[in-house]
């Protein structure tokens, strides 16, 4: 089972046109492994992204630099993984 | 095995071997109302299964749903899981629910990307795709919802095999796509497909390949603000109505442009809760209000097929 410890997911609130267009740079940068669960579209529709563990410090500056505003939606993935994974256990039993 | 169904607990996400079970006991609980239809093989060979709502006729007018296309989307089979106990135990009882069962058939499709589903249960979570070998590439899997003959390798799809957006070397290349289509095209009397995905609560009409209008958007954008304000009225769960194209983004390949081509006019798609709090991992115990709230749109799309014959 693959795990994603560390593994963060951003919500990011592109303000501009340009700045769409940088995090379509981003998605297109396959060394950094981001897993996009929504798309960079337009600057009225968030972007969520996956960034695994080993990426997160390049993309945090990479969005700061560019000054493209984000939050972080999942803290840490393999934890909210894990829940997911507790509740089907006490479920089943 | 009856019994089973109503002791089912639609509250939690199940693997692939418990859902294939429940299906067996929904045909086993309602005998003269679901079959189960074998339409093909995954690719790794899993059975492909559709539960067939029917009250006799013969190629009636029908309505077709699926679900997991995308299979880390678990929310879309366990809203199915739901809604079809919901359609059987109504019959009967509610009586739109019947007279939409005595006029048209349902077909429900639980796990649309069989093999995708059980990967996300055993080896990783956030799969999206078909698990097929691609030549030439380490990477597997196609984006089933990418590999319709709809505006095929257009724009919003990849050609790289590593992309989740992976369209496939051809349209209907993907073997899960291509049984769909045989018994959509067998059939040929389908009157609505309606494709549940999540997330990001929207519920959206062609197109997705090009971003013109359909010659009918504006009944479908109508009925879709319809479905919408039955689902809101239960949570107040709020949505957007639009075409794929103008809502999220252009993407081609996908399964309710095809349909809508070939003359399927009632095509839809559902994304389901949430919004980007949890995404795809929406807790277990959102499971029965996505679901309840979602029936009463996909309710609300069903009657309004049954009332509008073409």
């Amino acid at each position: 089972r693959k795990v994603f410890t560390g593994d963060q997911v951003l919500r990011i609130d592109a303000k501009s046109e340009e700045q769409i267009q940088l995090l379509k740079e981003l998605e297109n940068t396959e060394v950094l492994e981001l897993d996009f669960w929504t798309h960079p579209v337009s600057s009225d529709l968030p972007v969520d992204v996956h960034v695994p563990y080993v990426s997160l410090n390049v993309v945090r500056r990479f969005l700061q630099d560019n000054e493209i505003p984000f939050q972080v939606m999942i803290e840490d993935l393999q934890e909210l993984l894990d829940k997911e994974q507790e509740d089907l256990q006490h479920d089943a039993m | 095995k009856g019994r089973d169904a109503k002791s089912f607990d639609y509250a939690t996400y199940h693997g692939l071997e418990t859902l294939y079970s429940w299906m067996d006991s929904m045909v086993a609980g309602h005998p003269n109302l679901i079959s189960k239809v074998h339409i093909g093989s995954s690719y790794e060979n899993r059975p492909m299964y559709v539960l067939k709502f029917s009250t006799g006729g013969s190629n009636r007018p029908a309505i077709w749903i699926d679900a997991g296309i995308h299979s880390r989307e678990w929310i879309s089979t366990a809203s199915a899981v739901w809604m079809a106990n919901k359609l059987a135990t109504d019959f009967g009882v509610d009586p739109s629910v019947t007279s939409l069962l005595g006029q048209m058939d349902v077909y429900l499709m639980i796990v649309t990307n069989p093999d995708g589903y059980a990967f996300t249960h055993t080896n990783n979570r956030m799969w999206r795709k078909t698990r097929s070998v691609n030549p030439g590439s380490t990477c597997r899997g196609v984006d089933p919802n990418r590999n319709w003959d709809a505006g095929f390798g257009g724009p919003g799809a990849s050609k790289n095999p590593c992309s989740d957006s992976y369209h496939g070397p051809s349209a209907h290349s993907a073997i899960e796509v291509n049984n769909i289509v045989n018994l959509i095209k067998n059939h040929g009397n389908f009157k609505s497909f309606i494709s549940i995905h999540a997330y990001s609560q929207l519920l959206m009409y062609p197109y997705g390949y090009i971003c013109t209008d359909i010659p009918d958007q504006a009944e479908l954008h109508s009925v879709g603000q319809g479905a919408v304000q039955a689902l809101s009225s239960l949570y107040g769960t709020s949505y957007k109505v639009g075409s794929i194209c103008k809502i999220i983004y252009q993407a081609s390949g996908g399964s309710i442009d095809w349909t809508y081509n070939i003359g399927i006019k009632y095509s839809f798609a559902f994304e389901l809760r949430d919004t980007g709090r949890y995404g795809f991992l929406l807790p277990a115990n959102q499971i029965i209000p996505t679901a309840t709230e979602t029936w009463l749109g996909l309710k609300y799309i069903m009657e309004y097929v049954r009332d509008h014959p073409y």
